[in-house]
């Protein structure tokens, strides 16, 4: 006879924590380390906080027999967090400030708990988690996960007086760690994180006491993303249901007006009469026949201004031009910004780059490094989107550009939802829109640098004669 | 100032159902019918009753300027659930019968209800779900999820008089698709499936009133998969700690034969010797770092027997070889099945095919057809293990195979823990000992085809002479 059971988000993200990057030492620590540091960064860049990330990997020495047993430190100094909020935001899958529509490397809930989970499991010990907002207090816990039930467990909480005025975070803990193994990736997403926040401080001790260092080169911060309302493309049943279950005004126009962006009184209007939604109906009374002419109505209504892109935070041109420039030291460099685009609502930004010679290597491939919400990607390459454009799409000999060239290709995306294919956030869905996007912002940056190389061919030529 | 919330496992992935495999209408009826399907083969097979699957798709004529709704309806004469598991098993996510350690097709207590998410969300209307356990009475269900909360909603419970002892499941509801566009896949899916499930009797038909038949050619069906214990090698703190609660034996000693498979008297003292753990202490008793000894010591003690495969449902060499028969008519088949291997402690096996020729096309690309657990993967062929060992690892050359050749290869793992790339299970990830099996099978297979080759080269060119 069949045994029936519910499990807890923690429980189902334990028994499939290599869906979320956690598959074996080496992996975790590569995820250990870029999920906590992608939270530091939010924690300042939300707050206007230039970022100071502190990140320190030691070897714990054992009697356990566990050889491979390291001790993690993560510190920024960003938001800190209020005292009620910090064993939830580590201690409970799905808990986060980032559920909202807005743009952030955080989305899911998870990644936070995802590095003190594998930490726990591995290393059956605490985590401590020290947190202030500048104000009066500094918070120190020590928690553990009840994975089972998905709550916290407080071990232990101490509150201290803040005479400085610190802010910031400080999460530590043991886990099981590859870290020979990570150790060229750990280093390599650092050095593209700092490629892409450029604004950021970033120092890393490893467990040899090595530093490696990444000093910001400008104090200059881009606009932060700001939270925004759905558009009506990216709308169905249940966005409609919620809306209606939170709204204060009265009739059907303000609806529209209040809750979708870009939607004005004349668009309203007209929206609801081709919908045949009465526009003095009240929300409140609104039927599920009427729910359902909405939802197909904002799909089929082809008059709404496009998604408003001026609550994304692009990197700016300028900004991974400079990146690369500092990092690879090309002979060329193109960069290029796409005008915003949409997909299933979402307005997103397309921003490409090509770097030429200089110290990039000749691999007999291009190497493409990619970026989404100013987050590295670096595993599952040929699964991504970028990877298909580039290999797939792109006709590089149009452009006289072979494989053997020193060539470095560079994608980013923002968007309020990055369409990535796994909670591990490692590769990109070839959505149609974002696919055209990238492709389009491709063939202009390899334009130029046809150009260049036409133009070096010739000059080479010439000097010859 | 930052807001915190907490979401229900069901709003994660309402939000997130292209992860799931509900990107849009095409992919997410593809996905509701695999769903279904896998669903309904599962609760026959593991109550060993020969399957009959019925599945129809209508379209609905509609008023409500919907112009791709239609309605959904699988029938199969499994199990069938008891009264008070209809609603939570197809309305709450993460509630199901497959957390055990058994090999099923089903595994995340997910994919029933993503389907009925997607079409509530799409359609806003009722789920109906009829089902008996073959006993007095029938119960039929009208429900729709409240997502935000992840239960349940009943609108409507019938109870009737089960005369004809009729056992199994219907569920049916409207949802938004894209049949032209997920035709194709869908038949594949099905034709697929009746190549590794020939005792089953699958019948599709579709909106346009086609009926589509996969009768079965055999009544004998394998041996069912069966639950286990876990293996040494597959455990972590969180698992001790469980099992710690839920004991009943008194010492250590029989606590290693009581919950890990294959773990007897001799090989119980011995590992509890080289782990330093007293045999004769109560599980109760054993403290933190106690646990974390016996962790590390199951992973670096390597007197323990393998991970035992005879709890899982291969699909046999000979039912393979079939399948493929009658579905291309190749002039040649080999098929092989490899000893069982392990990872991370979970048993599988591997199984391999290639045919060539008949009816096999010539399309210049080597034809991969994937299975795991019994569910043929039809997308992100090039994200899979065995696309990467087909492609990039096997020397085709070598065995006389070229590219143009009329060449099908079919691979297949059954497992306890499939590892899934992501939660729509379209493609697995390259565990090293997954990966080397995969390899070593297809191997031999292609072994035998290259001497199939050459012989009936040779004999071309005696004839030619
Ligand atoms: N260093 C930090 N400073 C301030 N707040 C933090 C910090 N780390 C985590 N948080 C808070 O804890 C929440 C949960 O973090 P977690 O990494 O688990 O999820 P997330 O970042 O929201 O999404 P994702 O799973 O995509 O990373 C965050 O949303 C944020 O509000
Ligand atoms: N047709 C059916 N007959 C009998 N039981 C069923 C049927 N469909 C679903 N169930 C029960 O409902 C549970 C939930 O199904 P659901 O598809 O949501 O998850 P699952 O099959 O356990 O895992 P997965 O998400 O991998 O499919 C199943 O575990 C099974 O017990
Ligand atoms: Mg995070
Ligand atoms: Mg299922």
């Amino acid at each position: 006879v069949e045994v029936f059971e519910e499990i807890s988000p923690a429980d189902f993200f334990y028994r499939n924590r290599d869906i979320a990057g956690f598959t074996n030492p080496s992996r975790a620590i590569y995820s250990t380390i870029r999920e906590l540091v992608e939270n530091s960064l939010d924690a300042c860049e939300i707050h206007k906080i230039l970022p100071d990330v502190y990140i320190r990997l030691l070897k714990e020495s054992d009697s356990s027999g566990e050889p491979n047993k390291y001790r993690i430190r993560v510190e920024d100094n960003g938001s800190g967090l209020p005292s009620d909020i910090v064993p939830l935001a580590f201690g409970q899958v799905l808990f986060g400030s980032k559920y909202k529509l807005r743009q952030t490397r955080g989305t899911f809930g998870l990644g936070g708990k995802m590095a003190v989970l594998y930490g726990q499991i591995t290393t059956h010990s605490e985590t401590k988690i020290i947190s202030s907002n500048g104000k009066s207090k500094i918070f120190e816990f020590h928690l553990m996960m009840d994975i089972k039930n998905n709550k916290p467990e407080i071990l232990k909480k101490e509150t201290y007086h803040n005479n400085s005025k610190w802010h910031g975070t400080i999460i530590e803990f043991l886990t099981e760690a590859d870290y020979t193994r990570a150790k060229a990736k750990i280093l390599e997403y650092l050095k593209q994180t700092a490629i892409v926040a450029p604004y950021a401080n970033i120092t890393f001790v490893d467990p040899k006491g090595r530093f490696y260092k990444f000093d910001r080169f400008t104090t200059t911060m881009p606009r932060p993303s700001i939270e925004t309302t759905p558009h009506p493309h990216g709308v169905d049943v249940e966005t409609i249901k919620r809306l209606v279950g939170i709204t204060k005004v009265k009739n059907m126009k303000d609806f529209m007006r209040e809750h979708f962006q870009r939607v004005g009184e004349t668009t309203a209007i007209k929206f609801l009469d081709f919908s045949k939604v009465d526009q003095k109906r009240n929300p409140l009374d609104i039927t599920p026949e009427e729910i359902v002419l909405l939802v197909n109505g904002m799909k089929n209504y082809n008059a709404f201004l496009p998604p408003d892109a001026s609550c994304l935070s692009p990197l700016g041109e300028e900004s991974l031009k400079t990146g690369i420039q500092k990092e690879f030291n090309p002979e060329f460099i193109a960069v290029h910004q796409r005008k915003p685009s949409a997909y299933s609502g979402f307005p997103f930004i397309i921003e490409a780059g090509v770097a030429y010679g200089g110290n990039i290597p000749r691999t007999g491939n291009i190497l493409l490094y990619r970026f989404a919400n100013k987050i590295p990607l670096l595993f599952d390459e040929a699964s991504d989107v970028s990877w298909k454009v580039i290999h797939n799409m792109v006709n590089w000999r149009h452009y006289k550009i072979s494989a053997d060239d020193p060539l470095a290709v560079f994608t980013h995306i923002c968007s309020l939802k990055i369409p990535y294919k796994t909670v591990g956030k490692e590769f990109i869905a070839d959505r149609p829109e974002v696919e055209r996007e990238i492709l389009n912002a491709i063939r202009e940056v390899a334009r130029h640098l046809s150009i260049y190389l036409s133009r070096k061919n010739f000059i080479e030529k010439e000097r010859k004669r």
